[in-house]
């Protein structure tokens, strides 16, 4: 299971 | 970054720099809830708990630090500011907000992206800022009318959320794997709980009269 994408958002 | 996240990213820093003014100038904070203020300390703490683990960018560093110090630095002036906490009306501010912690967690717990520490506490911020604002639109209904700066930063504090949704459709059809369901409905949601508000903002701002909201 890939990690979900960075949390690139405030 | 796109132009709608940015200008939601700008929106909610100018709310919160009209509470920090309202506070600043005028040593009172009438009208505020400290509740909501409180609710947004937890969101943030639990959103950046990646403050110092990923580097995403400056920007995204110091706009953390300036919503993390900015929230809790409220909360402390409510709380202990020697004259701006003789004007928090606590009769008025009786949300029961714990509820609200308590069930938010709760379904960060079945709902989440994944389940790690990290994704459980960002999926509760999540949905603990989509109802954070309850308390505070209540004490406004209480209090009937609202001063210019209250108003001011709800409107802000609403409005950033709903550029926030441009930008996820804006990314969902620009880049391909974009997935933030769980942004996206609680946003929707967020954006969706100020819509009365809006109005009356709006109708008062038409009429050129003083904001009241129906009780």
């Amino acid at each position: 299971h890939q990690a979900p994408p960075a949390k690139d958002e405030l | 970054m796109n132009i709608f996240r940015f200008a939601g990213d700008m929106t909610h820093l100018i709310s919160i720099l009209v509470l920090l003014l309202k506070v600043y100038a005028t040593k009172s904070c009438s009208g505020i809830s400290l509740k909501t203020q409180e609710l947004y300390g937890i969101v943030f703490l639990a959103r950046y708990l990646d403050l110092f683990t990923d580097f995403i960018s400056v920007y995204n560093t110091v706009m953390k630090l300036v919503f993390i110090g900015s929230s809790l630095a409220i909360v402390w002036c409510m709380r202990f500011h020697r004259v701006v906490k003789r004007s928090y009306d606590r009769d008025v501010d009786t949300f029961r907000h714990y509820f609200l912690v308590g069930g938010c967690f709760l379904l960060a717990l079945f709902v989440h992206e994944k389940f790690s520490f990290r994704e459980v506490f960002w999926a509760f911020s999540i949905y603990l800022e989509a109802v954070a604002i309850l308390p505070q639109l209540i004490l406004l209904q209480r209090s009937g009318n609202v001063d210019n700066l209250t108003g001011q930063y709800v409107l802000f504090l609403g409005a950033y959320r709903g550029f926030y949704i441009l930008n996820w459709i804006y990314r969902y059809f620009t880049e391909d794997q974009f997935s933030r369901w769980i942004s996206c409905v609680s946003g929707l949601v967020q954006t969706a709980l100020y819509a009365d508000f809006f109005y009356y903002y709006f109708i008062s701002w038409k009429n050129n009269a003083k904001l009241k909201l129906p009780a």
